[in-house]
């Protein structure tokens, strides 16, 4: 484990834990897209299938399970609780995701370490991740405003999946024969796509004007 | 046996 990780399973962590007390607090979603949500815990699920059978190391097992707790929190959150549901932009909250689903599936049927259901799952939770935060990114560019805990959110998660790629560049260079171009080439994609919301959120910090996504 | 290949990241 090096500080690149531990930074970044940190910054992850504190990414879903702005969320869930900003539900907490406000008693509201709004500006939360749940369909992220929803990708996000199926990440959780489909990726820590091995939470039983492989132990790593406790802080893996727990963290994992934090994960996996607290993403099924917010989904739990924002579709039963009586408050907070009623605060979700339903209407807003519009991307397909079903087909990104559906697309991860078949990619990660072709392209996986192994032809196992774990490793499958495995890889389709690597692809879904990579594509997860899109629901998210479309609701804030419809709501056009980011109020400041989203943007938050939207950052360390950028952070963590960046920290992540720096700490497979600093294992490559330091262990033989490590490889991950599952997870390398789909945490590429993701930080991409995080890219033109740091430049929105970086401009609006420098101007001090609220953040302003272009419609 | 060789290692199964752990994923030890989250």
């Amino acid at each position: 484990m090096n500080i690149f990780r531990f930074a970044g399973d940190m910054t992850h962590l504190i990414s879903i834990l702005i969320l869930l007390l900003k539900i907490y607090a406000t008693k509201s979603c709004a500006g939360i897209s749940l369909k992220t949500q929803e990708l996000y815990a199926l990440v959780f699920l489909t990726r820590y299938l091995d939470l039983f059978t492989d132990y790593v190391s406790l802080y893996n097992t727990v963290m994992k399970i934090v994960f996996i707790a607290s993403s099924l929190a917010i989904v739990w959150c924002m579709r039963r609780h009586p408050l907070v549901r009623r605060s979700y932009d339903k209407d807003l909250d519009t991307f397909r995701h079903q087909y990104v689903v559906l697309a991860c599936f078949v990619l990660a049927l072709l392209l996986n370490e192994k032809f196992t259901i774990q490793e499958v799952f495995w890889a389709f939770s690597i692809y879904l991740e990579a594509v997860a935060i899109l629901p998210q990114l479309v609701l804030l560019q419809r709501s056009g405003n980011v109020d400041n805990l989203t943007g938050q959110y939207v950052l360390f998660l950028g952070a963590y999946r960046g920290l992540y790629i720096i700490n497979w560049i600093y294992r490559y260079f330091t262990e033989d024969h490590f490889t991950r171009w599952i997870a390398c080439v789909s945490g590429l994609v993701q930080t991409g796509l995080y890219a033109d919301f740091f430049y929105y959120y970086y401009l609006s910090w420098k101007t001090n004007t609220k953040l302003k996504l272009p419609a | 046996p060789i290692q199964q290949r752990l994923h030890d990241e989250l």
